[in-house]
């Protein structure tokens, strides 16, 4: 399907941020895909939503600027759901 | 506020850290400071105390290392992530690491290392992330002004409802601001007008000059002459073998055998009394005779028996080439220094009974005094 005009608009280095930091700070047992393999669409999704939800950004699943600017913040490295 | 899953926290009064590791970007001595007052943030507000040991395994150990530091979490270089801590626990448990490829500041430069440590130490107590972006334990940093810092109220509320309430605001006994204490009468007052008094210590503290003798020091105020016991007004301190006063922190420091303690005025900083080795003193050194803080070069002089050491305030870390031989630099002041301190730009060294007023810039001795030439006799 063609991708989504957001998603064209996100470079591949934020969107490899993204992932990376939805790794590292939103994945528990419950969302392990994140973890272990390159994150699908759906998967990438649904935790982004999560973690938008968490800093109370629009949820729409979507990187756009507000949540990649919250992404690329110094912050602390414990996990946003720990387990 | 939230808190890990299974609520852990720890069941004892006391919680002991000790940091391993120091960051070369603040003095070691500026970074205890801030430690201390990070936990003091929850110190003041739960019944829980904290204690820096300097040797062995404490609960919470603490470094500063960039990448790769022991854990599975290596950090990620500058910016990204400051530092992390674990949830209270035996072992690792409290453990809490800094990513030295940051640049720890003590102002709004940088990454705030109070704002930061207080973070990671509310992760250490029990708290998890906070959803409110006005709470500490919010995830991402953002520095505020830290004069006057106190725990925010969701992280106040949070950490409360793991350990309760610290009834008092305070957690040391302290005496109401400018209490004047009152004189006690105790076992052996020193005869202050005697041509052979001896000082233990003196120093400037706040515009005022105090001499130590004993249990007992006299305070010079512009009218008058108090002779108070130290302890009443410094609880944890009995008698005082030096003393000096760094004044543009406001912070005067006295030193007993191998320990030394940080006041304000009246008031006792919590966090000591701390090992004098932190200034790089060798374990030989196990008493100071006199000290005093020397404005115009930030240096500090230490003096120990017939020796002398300078003390960089700024670095926090002593001059190359010390001791040197107190006859070798300050010629005419005596072979020793029972007491030191600065008045009006002149330093006043006592051996013995005898005293000489110093004038540093030029290297020479002004006039020969007595101690109790100080005392309105």
């Amino acid at each position: 399907a063609p991708a989504s005009v957001t998603q064209e608009t996100v470079s591949t280095e934020d969107q490899e941020a993204a992932e990376a930091y939805l790794k590292h700070f939103y994945s528990d047992s419950s969302t392990s895909s994140v973890s272990g393999r390159r994150v699908s669409i759906q998967d990438f999704e649904t935790t982004l939503k999560q973690m938008q939800e968490f800093f109370g950004l629009e949820v729409t699943g979507k990187l756009d600027t507000n949540t990649i600017k919250v992404i690329k913040k110094p912050r602390c490295g414990v996990s946003d759901v720990a387990e | 506020f939230g808190h890990f899953p299974g609520k852990p926290k720890w069941e004892k009064k006391t919680i002991t850290y000790r940091i391993t590791e120091y960051t070369p970007d603040l003095s070691q001595r500026d970074v205890d400071a801030v430690i201390t007052q990070a936990f003091k943030l929850y110190s003041d507000v739960i019944p829980l105390d904290f204690k820096q040991v300097y040797s062995g395994t404490a609960d919470i150990m603490i470094l500063f290392k960039a990448r790769y530091h022991g854990d599975f979490h290596p950090f990620d270089g500058p910016s990204g992530v400051l530092a992390h801590a674990m949830s209270p626990g035996p072992d690792v448990g409290g453990d809490t690491h800094f990513d030295d490829d940051e640049q720890w500041t003590l102002s709004a430069a940088g990454v705030n290392l109070l704002l930061v440590a207080a973070h990671e130490f509310g992760h250490a107590l029990g708290l998890d992330h906070s959803r409110d972006p006005s709470a500490l334990m919010y995830p991402t940093y953002q520095y505020v002004n830290t004069n006057g810092y106190r725990l925010p109220l969701d992280d106040k509320r949070g950490v409360q409802a793991l350990y309760g309430v610290r009834e008092s605001p305070y957690p040391q006994p302290q005496p109401e601001p400018n209490p004047q204490p009152k004189p006690e009468p105790g076992p052996n007052p020193p005869e202050p007008c005697k041509r052979d008094l001896v000082f233990d210590a003196a120093t400037s503290i706040r515009g005022e000059l105090y001499f130590f003798k004993n249990e007992y020091y006299w305070k010079k105020t512009s009218s008058s002459i108090q002779q108070i016991r130290i302890k009443s007004t410094w609880p944890a301190i009995n008698s005082v073998d030096a003393a000096y006063e760094f004044k543009s922190k406001g912070v005067s420091y006295f030193f007993k055998g191998q320990q030394y303690w940080g006041v304000k005025g009246p008031v006792s900083l919590p966090g000591y009394p701390k090992p004098i080795s932190q200034f790089g003193f060798p374990s030989s050194v196990t008493k100071i005779d006199a000290a005093v803080y020397v404005k115009s070069t930030g240096r500090t002089l230490f003096f120990v028996g017939s020796n002398y050491w300078s003390f960089n305030e700024r670095t926090g870390k002593m001059d190359r080439g010390f001791p040197k031989p107190i006859h070798h630099d300050f010629p005419g002041i005596g072979s020793r220094v029972d007491a030191a301190f600065e008045n009006y730009g002149y330093l006043y060294f006592s051996d013995g009974a005898r005293q000489t007023e110093y004038e540093y810039k030029k290297g020479r001795v002004r006039r020969v005094l007595l101690n109790y030439g100080w005392l309105n006799c």
